[in-house]
């Protein structure tokens, strides 16, 4: 973002705009930019170099201790629960899921949870056989709390390592969709005490300041053990993810880059932030 | 809220004549503040505050008024004529039949509105004709049909195998075979900075040229709206705008950044997720919305 190397009036409104717009949160950038403000003005930062290397530190200090020690946990199968609002990937995102973990010599399941969405179950149904995976379904308009059970019960049964549950998309504000959700995950313990093992709360890198909210809710109904950042092929940058995993201690898993199985990467500290500024 | 921050503000300016320049400038970082959290661009805010600035300077402060309400008031007015005064209605003329073409960001609610739309034109007399030309999508085909089939609204059979625009081509043909007057084009989600698959509309929209064109958008979309909005009505020239989920809690300024950048009013908006969750847009609602 700053092309001239000696800091001018502009470079730090040029500095806060580019944090804005990558959607980190007018508060969240105030904070960051404050001790580096007052760093530029008692000229301890001299040029743009130093500015770039002070807020990568700032940032990596706020989101490397929420990564440390979040491995996932050593569970025969490992049960994830994924979930978010409507359209954000979540059905896509595991489909790359099912393909990185195949790719690890892991066995994988699939369950498909969105009994409501038309022909969200087919659409799961062919990133099963496209990854060669396989899938537990219901009918549609089944209790998604029963699917659920099921497919724990099942992957348990045929020895998976992880089993991947899809849920519907529902805004973080619909209370009797959230009390679903605490249902389903009811369900899964039942079935398996202890799982679900992971629930990984999906957010569209298009999001602004509405993913705080949605983060907040979600986790309060149902304890969020992760993020995937998806869609950051394009030009948003996901920024409203660092306040996120400040906030809430909630590591971000990964990242989806595309439409293919593929498309998902590990989530690198030092990566993201190279490509927010 | 920010009656309430501004109220604050203001608190000192009890008694003092005119809205002077020094005397709200306090309130306009609280406005400023107000509209970056509500997601509105970053650019957006800038102009906006200078207008609101020069309109609210060497304003009497009201007897009726307390000076925080004034300047709401004033924003308000701003945002509302801002985002209002165009035509809000979907063009249907110039075809035979009729044509919408919906575009968009992947997963931004199109197969859904789509339906919606349906129903919202049989509502006005019309007899729609569903197209899905998502040919990428794995089921999205088999969504939008499915769709149709539970609203009782005719579906072009599509197939992955077929390039959209003879989709879009064939389907005009079986539309009016089939009675229908109005074609819904259901287009696959895609990035503005894909630029084989910003060709492939251009492509749909030469072969099959619609009535009107809706960008449909995300109501809690970032500030990345004014990229892609421009990037799609740039390559499009679209007639207007579709903010969905809208049943949310996001302030929306995505729409404030959208109609700025584009100058093309927002026509409806997607409030859940059924076929009658549609309603007209209406830009005082929205600008109350997006301050807060
Ligand atoms: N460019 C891009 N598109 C993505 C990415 N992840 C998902 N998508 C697309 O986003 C759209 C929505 O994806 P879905 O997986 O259906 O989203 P969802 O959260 O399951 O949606 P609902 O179940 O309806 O709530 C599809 O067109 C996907 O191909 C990504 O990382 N990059
Ligand atoms: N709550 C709510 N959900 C909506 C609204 N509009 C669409 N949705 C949901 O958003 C998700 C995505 O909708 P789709 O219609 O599949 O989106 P799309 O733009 O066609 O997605 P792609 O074809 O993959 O680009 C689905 O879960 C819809 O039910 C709305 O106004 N409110
Ligand atoms: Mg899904
Ligand atoms: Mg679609």
């Amino acid at each position: 973002f700053i092309t001239k190397t000696e800091l001018t009036e502009d470079s730090l409104e040029e500095l806060e705009e580019t944090l804005i717009t990558a959607d980190m949160g007018v508060n969240t950038v105030m904070d960051l930019m404050e001790p580096i403000t007052e760093k530029v003005n008692k000229k301890q930062i001299t040029n743009s170099k130093e500015l770039r290397a002070a807020l990568t530190d700032a940032m990596l200090d706020l989101i490397k201790p929420v990564h440390e020690n979040k491995e996932l946990p050593n569970k025969k199968p490992l049960v994830i629960m994924v979930v978010g609002v409507n359209g954000v990937g979540k059905t896509t995102t595991i489909g790359k899921l099912a393909a990185n973990f195949k790719k690890q010599g892991k066995k994988v399941m699939l369950v498909a949870g969105d009994t409501f969405r038309a022909a969200a179950v087919e659409q799961l149904e062919i990133w099963a056989q496209r990854t060669g995976v396989q899938i537990v379904r219901h009918r549609d308009n089944s209790d998604p709390a029963a699917v659920a059970y099921d497919g724990v019960a099942a992957a348990e049964a045929r020895g998976m390592d992880v089993v991947i549950i899809d849920t519907a998309g529902r805004l973080h504000t619909q209370v009797n969709l959230m009390e679903e959700l605490k249902k389903i995950r009811r369900s899964c313990h039942k079935s398996l005490p202890g799982s679900p093992h992971e629930t990984w709360l999906v957010i569209d890198a298009n999001t602004g300041q509405n993913a705080v909210s949605q983060a907040k809710l979600f986790h309060e109904a149902i304890g969020v053990t992760g993020m995937v950042l998806t869609k950051v092929d394009g030009t948003a940058k996901g920024g409203i993810v660092v306040s996120i995993c400040h906030d809430m201690d909630v590591p971000i898993r990964y990242i989806g880059l595309g439409e293919k199985a593929e498309d998902l990467r590990e989530f690198e500290a030092r990566e993201f932030i190279k490509a927010l500024f | 809220s920010l009656s309430d921050r501004l109220g604050s503000v203001f608190k000192k300016l009890k008694g003092q004549g005119k809205l002077s320049e020094k005397n709200i400038q306090d309130g306009l970082k609280e406005v400023r503040l107000a509209l970056l959290e509500a997601d509105v661009h970053y650019k957006v805010v800038k102009t906006l505050i200078a207008a609101i600035k020069e309109r609210a300077v060497g304003q009497e402060v009201l007897e009726s008024l307390t000076p925080g309400q004034q300047v709401v008031k004033i924003v308000n007015e701003e945002l509302t004529n801002l985002m209002g005064g165009a035509n809000e209605e979907i063009n249907l003329s110039g075809g035979h039949p009729a044509s919408i073409m919906l575009v968009g960001l992947q997963g931004s609610g199109k197969t859904t509105t789509a339906g919606k739309l349906a129903v919202y034109l049989r509502g006005q007399g019309r007899k729609p004709y569903l197209v899905p030309v998502d040919v990428y999508r794995p089921a999205a085909i088999e969504q939008l049909t499915k769709i149709g089939k539970e609203l009782s609204i005719p579906v072009y059979p599509s197939d992955t195998e077929t390039k959209p625009e003879k989709i879009a081509e064939l389907a005009r043909i079986k539309c009016a075979q089939e009675g229908c007057d109005t074609m819904i084009l259901d287009t696959a989600g895609r990035l503005h900075i894909d630029d084989e698959l910003m060709a492939e509309l251009g492509r749909i929209k030469a072969t099959t040229p619609p009535s009107d064109i809706l960008l449909v958008a995300d109501a809690m979309t970032g500030q990345d709206a004014v990229n892609m909005a421009k990037a799609f009505n740039d390559a499009m020239d679209v007639g207007g705008v579709i903010l969905t989920k809208m049943d949310g809690d996001a302030r929306g300024g995505a729409a404030l950044s959208i109609r700025s950048i584009t100058g093309k009013p927002i026509k409806f908006i997607g409030t859940g997720e059924k076929s009658n969750a549609f309603e007209a847009f209406h830009p005082n609602r929205m600008a109350s919305r997006i301050l807060g």
